[in-house]
């Protein structure tokens, strides 16, 4: 490849930004970079999008480092965009995924939180907006979405790390992959890589009724989880968000998944079982490869079941 | 630029429903400063916690005496922390 960029280490803003553009001039005829909004404090959101043509195909989402701090979310983001542009044309699964549909992939959904892990508090997770009448900043993101919104699992102080907000999509990150989504149209998954736990989830989180589509994101979700562990071993367990770990509202999965958008999966990535998100950058690789396989797992199944 | 000195990471098993809901009575306890990594959530689900040093001694206290069981998953965050940005340093003259 053309660019240096070195996969195996967590990098800057400015460096994966930079990146986007070297994938998106080195695949030209596959990716292109899109700008679906800006951050508080004014950084451009930037999606890649993969699609061999055609207006408003069925897509799939894929975002990654909500909570800024989970820095091997972003990283492993930026090299499965390499795996799928450098895939198209050589691997027959993603060959024909991409001539039948797009994939808008957004790597760091999160910019203001994660350049402040780099500058002044790697253990930041929240957004950087300012709270009125507060000396606390910054709301969870992934409390902030329209699905049950301000329910149990959220705190309604802004000091706390699970804080959700004035109101749901009060935070540009959240209101930008809304509006963007919702006027595309034709989104079918919704994929959000978190860290740390190795956990596969579906939704609700909200409340721990089982969604209509138990059964087969249940089913489909213990295949990603055997295609993840085929490569390592690295086990994950799979369930609703509820019963897997705790009710959680406003989580970005159960907002798409009552939006309409059947298959919603969150991921949480691998955890040696020494340093939780503070993964050494030596597992960035494996744990990308192995994430890849989970993914790819359930973008076959969409392909194969457009709905 | 924030520090994590002495800050240690606590992994923190519990047997029953009455031990998570002693975790979440901590939880709400601002002024030791924990941050959760994985919150409490069920008994079969480890839970992680980032304790200030000025925090560890009571936090420790406090599990010992409700038999809580632990063990210390990270001695020293700053340390992670310092290694973590050697890599990126040494990465990025790899790079050049």
């Amino acid at each position: 490849s053309r660019s240096t960029f070195n996969y195996g280490t967590y990098h800057s803003l400015d460096a994966i930004y930079q990146e986007l553009d070297n994938l998106a001039a080195e695949y030209s005829d596959i990716v292109s970079k899109l700008q679906i909004g800006e951050s508080y404090e004014g950084r451009p959101l930037y999606v890649l999008r993969f699609s061999t043509g055609g207006e408003n195909r069925p897509a799939i989402w894929l975002d990654a480092g909500i909570h800024s701090r989970e820095w091997v979310t972003q990283a492993s983001a930026v090299w499965i965009a390499r795996q799928i542009a450098s895939d198209y044309g050589s691997d027959p699964s993603v060959t024909s995924l991409l001539n039948k549909m797009d994939i808008f992939l957004l790597p760091v959904s999160n910019p203001d939180g994660y350049v402040y892990t780099h500058t002044m508090n790697r253990m930041w997770r929240k957004t950087r907006s300012k709270n009125p009448g507060s000396l606390c900043v910054g709301v969870d993101p992934n409390r902030n979405w329209d699905a049950g919104f301000g329910g149990p699992g959220a705190s309604s102080s802004p000091c706390s790390d699970s804080y959700h907000g004035p109101s749901a999509n009060s935070e540009v990150e959240v209101k930008s992959v809304v509006d963007f989504i919702k006027n595309h149209g034709n989104v079918l998954a919704f994929l959000t890589l978190h860290s740390y736990s190795q956990l596969l989830m579906y939704p609700y989180g909200y409340k721990c009724t089982p969604p209509a589509d138990d059964a087969e994101l249940n089913a489909l979700g213990n295949a990603a989880a055997s295609a993840i562990q085929s490569l390592y071993g690295t086990t994950y367990q799979v369930g609703s968000i509820c019963s897997t770990i705790y009710q959680a509202s406003g989580g970005s999965i159960d907002w798409s998944y009552d939006y309409g958008i059947k298959y919603s999966f969150a991921f949480e990535l691998r955890d040696t079982g020494r340093y939780g998100f503070l993964l050494p950058a030596a597992q960035i690789i494996p744990t990308a490869k192995e994430t890849w396989l989970g993914l790819k797992k359930i973008m076959e199944h969409v392909r194969d079941n457009l709905y | 630029l924030e520090t994590f000195v002495g800050h240690q990471v606590l992994r923190i098993k519990t047997r029953n429903e009455e031990q998570l809901k002693q975790l979440r009575f901590l939880e709400t306890l601002e002024h030791l400063q924990l941050d959760f990594w994985l919150n409490p959530s069920a008994p079969a689900l480890p839970v992680d916690v980032r304790i200030p040093a000025s925090s560890l001694q009571a936090v420790k206290v406090f599990l010992e005496s409700q038999a809580i069981e632990y063990s210390i998953l990270i001695e020293d965050l700053q340390v992670v922390l310092d290694r973590e940005q050697q890599d990126m340093v040494a990465s990025q003259q790899v790079e050049r």
